[in-house]
């Protein structure tokens, strides 16, 4: 698993469930980060 | 070798799954098709630590074999043949059949626009491995986002394409699988990641209801929509989960349109500019009962129009749903008004309700230039619907 991943899997008491709780801030905060590299490399594929 | 290798762990699975599940939706995972052996022929034993995995959770999903394969040669410099492709997929059949996933659909070949090498990797593959799918997938996008206009949203000719796009599919899959289930398996308004500063706004609705509409005319059962969330822009919420227009549009949709399709017609000179789609009411919607109509209407001309309903309609009552975009003729708008209010969460986890206003009975339904909108007729006791 990834960082985020298993964070926010930990972070779960009942990941069965579907009242899953709230993304660890540290968590968000790495997605975020994370996303604006993600989205260009997304948008690259689609325009290709 | 322009890509990366990309890795699903169990974790992103589960993630995955549960998204799905506890947001009421059926998950399709398409398989990688380029895994191969040296002869071509699909390696499928990565697919199956996948299958064994998902197997070990009981997970309920259907499957899919590749993205386009008319694209991969020239996005992975493997071709592919649609005889090779149909070997693959009853391949992916048979195998599924070994596992747990007995009732698991498969559905493919999730085709792009259909040219002519297109139509003959789709023919081919038909008539090798069409018996096996469930439904027969294809791909459709009206324009190239790097360079589509407003005028190229709001014209009814560039709408109208999408019959032809869909008409081509009907063909071959007539002269090859009769009788076999077509579906949209992704499609949106603009390809390469959607048009910037239109296919997140109002002006998009124009385009994803008239392939609503048409689908359903045309018996094209499942749309599935390019893209909830994600790069470009023709996602339905945005970086923050906040919905845009086309949510709200698609919320609409699915509160009060019905799965049961009529046909409806409207008298007026230019009637590829008032565009009209009549389904029974969706019956789980808790206002409306069985024999009600759905008849949602786009209207692309620059001033209001006002639809008269035949006389053995327009004594009943109807509920008006009109989107318009926030800002004063603002086609451009990220934000919509429902009859008037602008449309926003309620909080976090919270949609607020969507309500429809009355009109007075025997009153046109007035739909304004340049907007879209649905209508309710209740108690119309249409025998189809009941």
């Amino acid at each position: 698993s990834s960082f985020e991943e298993r964070s926010y899997w930990e972070a779960q008491v009942n990941p069965d469930t579907c009242n899953l709780g709230p993304i660890p801030s540290a968590v968000k905060g790495q997605l975020q980060l994370e996303w604006p590299v993600q989205e260009e490399l997304l948008l690259k594929e689609q325009h290709q | 070798n322009k890509y990366k290798n990309g890795t699903f762990t169990k974790s992103t699975v589960d993630m995955l799954y549960s998204f799905a599940k506890c947001s009421g939706l059926d998950l399709i995972f398409g398989i990688n098709a380029l895994i191969r052996k040296s002869n071509l022929q699909w390696d499928s034993s990565n697919a199956k630590l996948f299958l064994d995995y998902c197997t070990s959770q009981k997970y309920n999903i259907s499957w899919e074999l590749g993205n386009e394969p008319n694209s991969f040669r020239k996005k992975s410099g493997i071709y592919i043949k649609g005889s090779q492709l149909g070997k693959d997929f009853i391949k992916l059949h048979s195998l599924l059949k070994t596992y747990y996933f007995k009732n698991a659909k498969l559905f493919g070949p999730d085709i792009g626009q259909l040219r002519k090498n297109s139509e003959k990797l789709l023919r081919s593959f038909l008539n090798v491995g069409g018996e096996v799918i469930d439904a027969i997938t294809w791909h459709h996008y009206y324009v190239n986002g790097r360079n589509a206009t407003q005028e190229d949203f709001l014209n009814p000719e560039v709408l109208d394409t999408f019959i032809f796009s869909a008409q081509k599919i009907f063909q071959v899959v007539k002269e090859t699988r009769p009788g076999k289930k077509i579906w949209l398996g992704e499609t949106s308004s603009a390809y390469g990641g959607g048009a910037p500063k239109l296919s997140d706004t109002y002006t998009a609705g124009f385009t994803w209801l008239d392939k609503l509409g048409l689908s359903a005319k045309m018996g094209i059962e499942v749309v599935m929509r390019q893209v909830f969330f994600g790069a470009g822009n023709y996602h339905l919420v945005d970086r923050n989960f906040d919905p845009l227009p086309d949510y709200w549009l698609s919320l609409l949709f699915k509160q009060l349109v019905g799965t049961k399709v009529l046909a409806a017609s409207v008298k007026s000179p230019d009637k590829q500019k008032l565009r009209l789609y009549l389904h029974c009411t969706n019956n789980k919607h808790p206002k409306y009962k069985e024999g009600d109509l759905t008849l949602y209407a786009l209207n692309l001309h620059n001033d209001t129009k006002y639809l008269q309903l035949p006389p053995h309609l327009s004594d009943k009552r109807v509920e008006k749903y009109i989107l318009q975009p926030s800002g004063y003729k603002n086609l451009l708008s990220q934000s919509v008004k429902l009859n008037g209010h602008i449309l926003k969460m309620v909080d976090d986890k919270t949609l607020p309700e969507l309500i429809g206003k009355p009109l007075c009975r025997g009153c046109p339904l007035t739909l304004p230039p340049f907007s879209y909108g649905f209508f309710v007729i209740i108690n119309a006791k249409v025998v189809t619907c009941i």
